[in-house]
């Protein structure tokens, strides 16, 4: 809501769960391919980074995505 | 579409409902299950059917964290829900946190909103990213008495399962967007520094300091607003803003709704054949706010809490050739002037008409 700017938590992480499960075998971090995905989806700035925008968007309340390869 | 574009063999489905959240009662849970299916059976020759004691092609389900389908949920808000696409087995079957405030109003999650959009995931379609979308991945309320499934999600079920079988087919809202040259609001306000344009359902929100502009639903600030806001305008003094709609009007001051509105706009000295106004906007300077209606104009004194003598008075002899007024608000000493896709600015000083812009000049387009 518009109000008087705050500081910025710059304290911020993003806490991540069974990164694990990607093979990193080289090339671009899995998870930050991931995060541009999504931030293309939303039109957010694409930076493959956790910034604040990314952040603010994963903690809306939201449907989740089952996992139905591992599921299979 | 869901990967390998999923969908139903036949439009004759049946849904089950396994068990209820204790949030709700259970005729309200059945009602909202049932309006959800509507939402999808209006559109597409999909009907549904209710079993009891046999496996349904759709089973709607509440469950709590770990329920054994390798996607747990994670207690109070965050993942409200998933559902499965078409298939077999877990094939098609919804999936409700139970951790969730499960509501049949604004408050909480409104479990209509939630179940049409799982439904949607149920029947073959993935997300959207249209913000103003059912099936765009975020929560957000809408009045469910409101509802109307927006032409994005008609055009993605009826992708999948053609069209309904009724003579007029369906339509749906369509998602403003910014530079669409032919963008028309409803009502501009200022508030707080930044400029906000309603539109339907939705609220343009430009801050001078920032290029893009975002785009939400009205109910994100104020569930309890109607949609298509005629009217609005800030007193910067109270730090209010007063929407109006057809006779009605309401003051807001920050998320909340002052007690006691919606008011009859009477209650500003205007006359009874007046069924609603067109815009307005304050002036911080003399505290006087103007109001629109057809192509005449009041002028009210917020001090004085009355409406000035000698009015209305015609838009034409005071402000020039703007035409009627869809929307209105000053800012920086000018005052922005809104008809159709043209916008005037006004030097109230000078009393004439300045300048000639497109509605969407705010926009950075």
């Amino acid at each position: 809501f518009p109000a008087a700017p705050e500081a910025e938590d710059e304290g911020k992480t993003l806490q991540l769960v069974e990164v694990s499960i990607f093979s990193v075998s080289g090339g671009e971090n899995p998870l930050a391919a991931k995060l541009k995905e999504m931030q293309s989806f939303f039109g957010l700035e694409v930076t493959g980074k956790p910034d604040l925008d990314t952040l603010e968007m994963m903690q809306k309340p939201r449907c989740g995505v089952p996992d139905v390869q591992r599921y299979a | 579409f869901t990967p390998g574009n999923p969908k139903w063999k036949r439009n004759n489905l049946t849904y089950r409902i396994l068990n209820y959240t204790p949030k709700m009662r259970r005729a309200d849970v059945d009602e909202a299950i049932r309006k959800a299916l509507n939402v999808w059976s209006n559109v597409t020759p999909l009907t549904f059917q209710r079993v009891e004691d046999k496996v349904a092609d759709i089973m709607i389900s509440f469950a709590y964290r770990d329920h054994r389908d390798n996607s747990p949920f994670d207690g109070p808000n965050g993942q409200l829900a998933h559902a499965f696409q078409p298939g077999e087995g877990i094939g098609g079957d919804v999936h409700m946190d139970e951790e969730e405030a499960w509501t049949k109003d604004g408050t909480g999650y409104n479990l209509f909103i939630v179940l049409a959009h799982e439904l949607g995931h149920s029947l073959g379609l993935s997300h959207s990213n249209d913000p103003g979308a059912l099936m765009y991945p975020t929560y957000s309320y809408t009045d469910p008495n409101e509802f109307r499934l927006p032409q994005d999600d008609i055009d993605g079920i009826q992708a999948i399962y053609g069209r309904s079988n009724t003579a007029v087919q369906p339509t749906g809202p369509v998602t403003p967007e910014a530079c669409d040259p032919n963008l028309t609001f409803d009502s501009i306000t200022t508030l707080r520094g930044e400029i906000f344009f309603f539109k339907g359902r939705y609220m343009l929100r430009k801050h001078p300091e920032r290029t893009e502009t975002e785009l939400n639903f009205i109910s994100l600030f104020w569930p309890r607003l109607p949609s298509g806001i005629q009217a609005a305008y800030e007193n910067v003094e109270t730090d209010e803003i007063t929407i109006f709609k057809e006779d009605k009007y309401w003051v807001i001051r920050g998320y909340d709704v002052l007690p006691g509105y919606p008011k009859p706009i009477y209650r500003f000295g205007l006359p009874k054949t007046v069924k609603r106004v067109n815009a307005a906007y304050n002036d911080e300077a003399t505290g006087k706010t103007f109001f629109f209606v057809a192509d005449r104009y009041w002028r009210y004194d917020e001090k004085k809490k009355s409406m000035d003598h000698g009015y209305p008075r015609k838009i034409v002899s005071d402000f020039g050739n703007i035409g009627r007024v869809d929307a209105a608000f000053q800012k920086d000493g000018y005052v922005y002037f809104f008809h159709g896709t043209t916008q005037f600015q006004f030097d109230p000083r000078a009393k004439r008409i300045v300048r000639k812009m497109k509605s969407t000049s705010w926009f950075s387009c």
